[in-house]
């Protein structure tokens, strides 16, 4: 059964898709086989991993509504052992088609289950919102991981998110748990994100990771070529920080 | 009647709250009477100009789901002209508890309407979705001002944005138009900025306002004190282009 990351947080602009891509590549780049799953109709992350409209057609919300076999929702990417599950606005559709229907928070983990396809972990990259794609992915998963942006309104939010976590695992997934929290856009020019980073550490102890990702103009130049860092600029301060991280969430769960 | 503006953008942290809380503040040192309408259950907008926690308990979700009168919901800030409607987490419950209501869309419009409180402009800050609380704000306001961070990912949701404002004019507010689209956190060091802007120009044209904000540090700092940028900085960059964009507004909006 494979390692299943929900990658989530209600707030908006924080780098949940530049974590999930990133980290997914790195995880993959190590050869273990990856499975990235967009679940955000804005479909964000299958852009910055170049693929296409017309891939994107049987993606999430086919795996979601439809009886396709999950393992044929696979799309390539440059990297052998990474594979996306892609996502385009048809996804919003899913959300409201789904509210009505009974054991609606399940319908991704059900999806999944069987063994649908070969991977080691699967990283789920969520909207920024509490709805149901999110709760999907939350009822899926076995962890999740909150990206914190090092800025002013990062830490308003999140207290509703562990309460969010704490009720998923109480009502309807009890083996979730949270991963950690992950500081990222950090700018050490800025001591507002110092000051975000203590309360972090200060509220969280060790949930918050140790791997900090910096703010790097590389990152983003590296999506509009739809690439990962790794890939695009691999000595950049970007591509290094999301392969520590891999290192880093490979340690914490155990892995050899 | 008040000129009722929604700050929209289904991409998270694109600078939504920072344009709702800053415009607004400009507007109303001018004399301009403003309310600012916090529609995100996140309640950054009210964290911004420093609403407490207890003054938020009657706010948004009681305009929305209760019969108080929505004068008694205006909370003061720091400027005598502006005033605030809070938001707390409360405010997530009302978007389900709406779902199931007959002309669900049209409550915010109908709470608003028989001058409900004296101002001369409303602006409504907008959570990063396109659910019922950002229809709510599309079906009551004559115009929608876009956020667009000038940034990658940027561009790929407007389209799904302007789909949606098209058919909330089709069929549930016919005097909805689009405001026009606001560059913001613009900086001048990375080319990728430069991209985005040229890009917004040349697909929307007139419609993206003149003013550029800039990536501004006070910005976020202001947040942190729970003050406008105007307030707490007033020489700074952030604060002069919060003011320019007041005087782009009013006179694209025909005020003398
Ligand atoms: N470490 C970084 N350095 C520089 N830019 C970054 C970094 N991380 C993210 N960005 C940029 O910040 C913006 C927001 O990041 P991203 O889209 O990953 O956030 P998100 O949480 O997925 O947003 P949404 O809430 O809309 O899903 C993007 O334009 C991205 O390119
Ligand atoms: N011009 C700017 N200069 C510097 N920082 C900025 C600027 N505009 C916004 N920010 C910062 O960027 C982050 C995102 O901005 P903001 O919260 O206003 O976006 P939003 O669109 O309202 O987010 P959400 O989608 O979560 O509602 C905040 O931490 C804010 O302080
Ligand atoms: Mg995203
Ligand atoms: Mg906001």
């Amino acid at each position: 059964v494979p390692d299943i990351i929900a990658i989530a947080n209600q707030k908006g602009g924080v780098g949940k898709t530049t974590t999930a891509i990133n980290l997914a590549a790195a995880l993959a780049q190590r050869g273990r086989r990856v499975v990235l799953i967009d679940a955000d109709p804005q479909g964000n992350a299958s852009t910055g991993l170049g693929i296409g409209h017309a891939a994107r057609k049987n993606g999430t919300y086919s795996l979601l509504t439809a009886e396709a076999a999950p393992a044929s929702l696979l799309r390539d990417t440059e990297i052998e052992t990474l594979k996306v599950i892609g996502a385009d606005n048809d996804l919003a559709g899913a959300e409201i088609e789904l509210v009505g229907e009974d054991r609606r928070e399940y319908r991704l983990a059900e999806r999944m289950q069987n063994g649908s396809f070969p991977a080691d972990l699967v990283l789920i990259d969520c909207p920024p919102s509490l709805g149901l794609l999110t709760l999907n992915a939350l009822v899926a998963a076995s962890i999740v991981l909150v990206p914190l942006q090092c800025e002013f309104f990062a830490l308003e939010g999140v207290s509703q998110l562990t309460r969010t976590i704490d009720s998923v695992k109480r009502s309807l997934n009890p083996r979730l748990t949270l991963g950690g929290l992950v500081l990222t856009m950090y700018d050490r020019r800025n001591n507002l994100s110092e000051l975000v980073a203590d309360d972090a550490r200060a509220f969280f102890g060790t949930a918050v990771f140790d791997t900090l990702i910096p703010r790097n103009i590389r990152i983003s130049e590296a999506q509009s070529h739809g690439r990962p860092v790794g890939l695009y600029d691999p000595r950049s301060s970007g591509a290094l920080a999301y392969d520590t991280l891999a290192t880093e969430l490979l340690s914490r769960r155990g892995y050899p």
